[in-house]
């Protein structure tokens, strides 16, 4: 049973019955619901709420001053703020294709920033993320080997290295990774 | 039209015995069998076992609590002398014997069977006599019995006798020369024709009479009614409970499960695995009491290392129970993960496998860790640089080992080396794909992934693939191995028993091969499990070729060439063009014992 | 859009994760 709550206007589900998945689903439709109803414009259109892209935008845009000036930690913080208030202070009902693209752009960035400021883990989340979202050009495999090398993942870089030739078969810069990491794995095993 | 029983004993008893032949002979010729061959095999295993180092330390350092599981759990091989099947095969020749007596002694048989003509016992010739022996023995026979050559002076009934054993002969030479009554004699069995014939059944009248009729209904009813449908549904149940992997199916169903709801944003890790293992419906089988919250419990003491108590009483014995069934749950649920083509789920299934077979947790010291009497602190602490790996162990001297693994006594040194050095370890050489008696991989082909590698231990230096003469890595021309090209791998000795104190039970390693796309790192097809292969080079004067090695005294015949033929389940694409293959090698037993390599598969005219 | 959320949320959960195994 599907419990709905009038004043607040969200379902509920009861405990013994709560899976996994329902929760997911009930969670889903709950944010749904609520950012319609606090929508107030009664004509929205699906196109991003341009206070929200002025935000990011300008959150954006001061990161890559910073970088810029080479102030490389100040740089990451602003660009990751703003990637972050991407993707929560959203509607989730805006356009996917655009939220999609603007999220893949400005990562890439906090992705270089990341490797640049030595947080090779949290570049690594990025990549993986952004290759979740069906990004597989060479220079995403790039960096997560280049990521999981400093990391001293030697086989998962291993790994990573050979998909990347694997689809893009004549790339300099995989080949010389891959060099890179026998040599690392070789040392490692002795 | 009117079948009679058989009142005079005659018929049954050949009935009786054909059915006790056909069932004993078979039964006591495969005994027999078995038993000699048995022996033969037992001797075998225990001689391997001797030889095989392995095994010998794994027996020193498995502790006895494991041992008393095993005097306990383990099915002990049947007694060959005293069995159920050796009980009704005596039970069986005995009632034979009886059978054959009665026949003897019944006279109404040896009549029957007098009346029965046979034309060459008449003549007194063998049954394979020619044709000019046959006239020759009629001859003389007629000579001696004709009544004009019969002596006077005989008695009246002598002379009939006479005179009705010259009309037998007379008949029996003609049954096998005259045309005639030869067909008369094939057809009916007699020279005058068709004798007078009865029809019977063959069982013995006493069953039908009043009282035995109404034992015999009972015994029908019963067996229909109630054995057969028992039987049936014994062994319905049976199969229909269990899948082809000796899986439950409400295990099955619950692996399944979890695959389908499976986030692709969570990390699959040992530690869920485990979680998943804990609802096999075979645990609770094993054990109604307890919840699945207590055979993860069990799961992660075995790995921890940690003594098992629930409520407050030892649950050793349950843990060992509950860890020896991993095996198969394990291999189970591999089986799923490649029906659901989760490469990743496939490899950390792998990596608990070894988790629970070594009983340590995943880490990344996990290849130190499994060897015997290492002391963790003092290897955690350590401040020689990094050492994770077999490879890096062995870069250093027996005694700086010593040190690094914090172990003093000498034995258990040389015993830990012994076990570090004896873990399998795989040198790529060469991976091809090959279609036999093809040069290339043509469109729509059925190529197959030949792998060539060096088994070698990690004491031993990596011999580059340069060293080894492009012939010894080729494949075989041999017509035969053409024709079925994974004959080969079937005449590789089986693996020995693995070091692996902490297991329940005695195993042996195998090396699970998972072929998956790059395109799209999904599992192509169900793995192959790779369960022969030699390990020569590692057993082979070890020290002597460690040195040698890389020299100038190198002689790439040392070194034995493993090969590894994976079947493709698929054809190749009928486009030309090349694709890539991902082939991940894991072993079960082992950390540091895997290959993970990429293919390309060139597709050409 | 919810389904990049949520893989977006996970992030912190996989870098526990990747803390503790490697």
């Amino acid at each position: 049973t599907i419990l709905y709550n009038q004043n607040s206007k969200l379902i509920k589900c009861e405990d013994s019955d709560l899976t996994e998945t329902r929760e997911i689903s009930i969670n889903q439709i709950n944010k749904l619901s609520a950012a319609i109803i606090a929508e107030s414009n009664p004509n929205f259109t699906p196109q991003p709420n341009d206070e929200h892209s002025k935000m990011i935008k300008s959150l954006f845009e001061s990161g890559l001053a910073m970088l810029k000036q080479k102030k490389m930690p100040e740089a990451l913080k602003n660009i990751a703020l703003a990637v972050d208030m991407a993707q929560r202070g959203r509607a989730p009902y805006e356009a996917f294709g655009i939220q999609l693209q603007e999220i893949q752009f400005m990562l890439r960035h906090k992705i270089d920033l990341s490797l640049i400021t030595g947080r090779y883990l949290d570049a690594l989340q990025d990549i993986e993320f952004l290759m979740n979202t069906g990004m597989n050009q060479a220079d995403v495999y790039i960096r997560k080997s280049d990521a999981l090398l400093k990391l001293s993942q030697f086989d998962e870089a291993k790994i990573c290295c050979e998909r990347g030739l694997s689809l893009h078969p004549n790339e300099t810069k995989l080949k010389a990774l891959m060099l890179e990491i026998n040599r690392r794995l070789a040392e490692y095993n002795g | 039209l009117n079948y009679d029983y058989d009142e005079t004993n005659e018929t049954w008893p050949f009935f009786l015995l054909t059915v006790l032949l056909m069932i004993i002979v078979p039964l006591t010729i495969s005994q027999i069998y078995k038993i000699f061959l048995q022996k033969d095999k037992n001797e075998s295993i225990e001689d391997e076992e001797k030889k095989n180092i392995l095994s010998k330390l794994n027996d020193k350092y498995t502790s006895n609590e494991i041992k008393e599981f095993r005097d306990i759990f383990e099915t002990k091989k049947d007694s060959n002398i005293l069995s159920w099947k050796n009980l009704i095969i005596i039970i069986g020749w005995i009632s034979i014997a009886i059978l054959i007596q009665r026949i003897n002694s019944n006279d109404a048989i040896i009549d029957a069977a007098k009346g029965i003509f046979d034309p060459y016992e008449i003549l007194g010739i063998s049954g394979s006599s020619s044709e000019r022996e046959i006239k020759s023995a009629y001859r003389k026979l007629s000579l001696k019995f004709h009544p004009d050559k019969v002596p006077k002076d005989l008695s009246e009934s002598d002379k009939n006798m006479m005179e009705e054993t010259f009309v037998q002969i007379t008949k029996a030479y003609e049954a096998l020369t005259d045309e005639t009554v030869r067909e008369n004699f094939l057809k009916y069995g007699h020279p005058d024709g068709p004798q007078s014939t009865s029809h019977g059944i063959a069982l013995p009248s006493f069953l039908i009479d009043s009282t035995s009729s109404l034992v015999l209904v009972i015994f029908y009813i019963s067996s229909f009614v109630l054995l057969l449908p028992y039987f049936v549904s014994q062994w319905w149940n049976k199969t229909k409970l269990y899948t082809r992997n000796n899986l439950h199916v409400k295990t099955a169903g619950s692996f399944v499960s979890r695959l389908v709801n499976y986030k692709p944003s969570q990390i699959a890790t040992v530690d869920l695995i485990i979680n998943w293992l804990s609802y096999a419906e075979e645990f609770k089988l094993f054990y109604p009491d307890l919840t699945p919250e207590d055979f993860e419990n069990l799961l992660q003491d075995h790995i921890h290392n940690r003594d098992s108590k629930i409520n407050g009483k030892d649950a050793n014995m349950m843990k060992f129970r509950i860890v020896a069934k991993c095996h198969t749950l394990l291999h189970g649920f591999l089986e799923v993960c490649c029906g659901f083509r989760n490469l990743e789920m496939a490899i950390v299934c792998m990596d608990t496998f070894k988790c629970i077979v070594q009983g340590i947790p995943m880490s990344k010291d996990s290849q130190i860790l499994q060897l015997p009497n290492v002391n963790e602190e003092i290897f955690k602490n350590g401040s020689i640089d990094e050492i994770h790996t077999l490879g890096k162990l062995f870069t250093f001297d027996n005694e700086k080992i010593g040190k690094i693994l914090g172990i003093k006594d000498e034995a258990k040194l040389s015993e830990t080396l012994s076990v570090a050095s004896n873990i399998p370890q795989f040198k790529l050489l060469r991976a091809d794909f090959v279609v036999p008696g093809e040069e290339y991989v043509t469109p729509s082909s059925t190529p197959y992934i030949s792998i060539k590698v060096l088994v070698r231990s990690a004491k031993q230096k990596i011999i580059p693939t340069e060293k080894f003469p492009t012939d010894l890595l080729k494949e075989s021309d041999d017509f035969e191995d053409l024709k079925n090209p994974f004959a080969s791998m079937e005449r590789e000795p089986l693996m020995p028993t693995s070091f692996a104190p902490k297991f329940p039970t005695k195993r042996r390693n195998t090396w699970c091969c998972l072929i998956a796309l790059q395109k799209d790192i999904k599992i192509l097809q169900t793995p192959y499990r790779l369960e022969r292969l030699s390990l020569s080079n590692l057993s082979k004067d070890l020290d002597k070729r460690a040195i040698k090695e890389l020299g100038p005294d190198f002689n790439p015949e040392d070194w034995e060439i493993g090969f590894i033929k994976l079947p493709l389940g698929q054809q190749a694409p009928a486009e030309l063009g090349n694709i890539y293959m991902r082939v991940v090698i894991k072993s079960t037993d082992y950390f540091g014992a895997d290959l993970d390599l990429t293919m390309m598969m060139q597709v050409r005219e | 859009n919810q389904a990049l959320s949520r893989r977006y949320q996970s992030i912190l959960k996989r870098k526990e994760i990747c803390i503790k195994e490697w």
